[in-house]
């Protein structure tokens, strides 16, 4: 995926 | 996602719930910091700038949705609800919004990732999060008598914290790419701050008594 670490979190 | 996230993202909403139920069905906030939640409904509002420009997933987008409804309600109930306040203990509940607001949004303005707008507050919001609990810390210490829920309700968080520093590691050998120290560093600093409180609640816990923290 492109998401940025850590971006995919809560 | 994995299991650590999934438990972590459960415990954290759970938290949440037993915080409103407990306002909700029993009227009260007693023992509860007003400060602490207004801090976390920052920390959520400043975290989710994205969720109507990114989107991840739908479980993503409903948790967000719930956790920053929810903050706002308990920060409107404390506020406005006509016998909720009046529980509401002001006296007790002093610390200062300010010496932590200001702190992480100058850390996060000098340490970042990338200097945009989004990502500073992002930044911040970690940063603001790790040590938004403590004010409530500081109002249980000051107490002493904790009741069952606050007491859970911390427990719960505390375990959230927990849980993602698990999630954490097994990302960090199961993906590449995933390194972030922020976020590292600023999720083991808020998840040391429980580290006194759980030593209290598993003893409590342990010899069946009244969770009480020192003076």
């Amino acid at each position: 995926t492109t998401t940025e670490p850590g971006k995919d979190e809560l | 996602m994995n299991i650590f996230r999934l438990a972590g993202d459960m415990t954290h909403l759970f938290s949440v719930l037993v915080l409103l139920l407990k306002i909700h069905t029993i009227k009260s906030c007693a023992g509860i910091s007003l400060k602490t939640q207004e801090l976390y409904a920052l920390v959520f509002t400043t975290r989710y700038l994205d969720i109507f420009t990114d989107f991840i997933s739908l479980y993503n987008t409903v948790m967000k949705l719930i956790f920053l409804g929810s903050s706002f309600s308990i920060v409107w109930y404390i506020r406005r609800h006509k016998i909720v306040r009046r529980s509401y203990d002001k006296d007790q509940d002093t610390f200062r919004h300010y010496f932590l607001v200001i702190p992480c949004l100058v850390l996060a303005v000098f340490i970042n990732h990338k200097f945009t707008f989004k990502e500073v507050m992002w930044t911040f919001s970690l940063y603001l999060e790790a040590v938004a609990i403590l004010p409530q810390l500081v109002l249980l210490q000051r107490t002493r008598n904790i009741d069952n829920l606050t007491g859970q309700y911390v427990f719960l968080l505390g375990a959230y914290r927990a849980l993602y520093i698990l999630n954490w590691i097994y990302r960090h050998f199961t993906e590449p790419h995933y390194v972030h120290w922020i976020t590292w560093i600023a999720g083991v600093v808020q998840t040391l701050l429980y580290a006194d409180f759980f030593y209290y609640y598993f003893q409590s816990w342990k010899n069946n008594e009244k969770l009480q923290l020192p003076a």
